[in-house]
């Protein structure tokens, strides 16, 4: 074992690493905006219960509170399964990077103990 | 040079590592919000 | 009519509390996009800068990171200078971690 050959073991484990999380991360984004489109649509359902109360009182039921709310509870589960998604893909990405570099980490400890590897 | 050339290479894999990081915290910020955001909806349904 | 007030004024404590809790995350959003940010930006003034110390000195004379790749840590010297995308500076379209918030 000596520098060279774990620098070109390490630079071919990590040769997609960029790809990858290029990939994740877009994923992300896309979810997240499919996820504020959501948001957006449950939020104005739920603006229309508050201007009916503000207007009339919370006493009185908007006359369709029972769609409107079974709508909103929808949107809102489609937003947290959609935000479960980009989570599973952030550990994703931090898993991979993670596990590339505990073993340069380990690597270069071993170099080290043998005095192969220059100091900082 | 090898030698920094690994010792560079580390530091770019830490700095991914910690952006990766920052990202998966920020991803579960927001369920933690999105879920706090239901609660708020049933209980104020509930007052 | 009084366990009715107590029951409102329970329901209107829990909310008060979920309320609370909701600014708390919110504020540890920003937070959080914030320091994704900076780190971005902190990154990139370390990476723009030119350097003509020769070899040792110049990161971008070698090397890679995880937003260009890390082919660069194959090449050599000789081969980087000048022509390599790894010596382009970083701009705003690199900043692929705050890219991924959509509110960003």
């Amino acid at each position: 074992m000596d520098p060279s050959s774990v620098l070109d073991q390490t630079i071919q484990d990590v040769s997609n690493l960029q790809a990858e999380f290029t990939h994740i991360l877009g994923e992300i984004r896309a979810s997240d905006t499919q996820l504020l489109d959501q948001r957006k649509k449950y939020m104005q359902k739920d603006s229309q219960i508050h201007k009916f109360i503000r207007q009339h009182g919370s006493l009185q039921e908007h006359p369709k509170e029972q769609e409107l709310s079974e709508k909103i509870r929808e949107k809102m589960s489609a937003c947290k399964n959609l935000q479960e998604q980009k989570c599973t893909m952030a550990n994703t990405a931090l898993y991979l990077v993670a596990k590339h570099l505990s073993r340069l980490e380990k690597n270069i400890g071993l170099l080290e103990e043998d005095g192969l590897l220059a100091p900082v | 040079l090898n030698s920094q050339k690994l010792r560079l290479l580390h530091q770019e894999l830490e700095h991914a590592k910690d952006m990766a990081l920052l990202v998966a915290r920020r991803e579960r910020v927001t369920l933690d919000l999105l879920e706090q955001n239901v609660r708020i909806f049933d209980q104020r349904s509930n007052v | 009519m009084n366990d009715n007030t107590k029951e409102y004024e329970k329901l209107k404590s829990e909310l008060k509390k979920s309320l609370a809790t909701r600014n708390k995350l919110e504020d540890e959003f920003e937070r959080l996009e914030q320091e994704i940010y900076e780190k971005e930006t902190e990154y990139f003034s370390g990476n723009n800068a030119t350097s003509n110390t020769g070899i040792a000195g110049n990161r971008f004379s070698y090397g890679g990171n995880i937003i260009k790749g890390f082919d660069g840590f194959n090449k050599s010297h000789h081969h980087s200078a000048g022509h390599d995308s790894h010596n382009r500076g970083f701009n705003n379209d690199d900043r692929i971690f705050s890219l991924s918030s959509a509110i960003f």
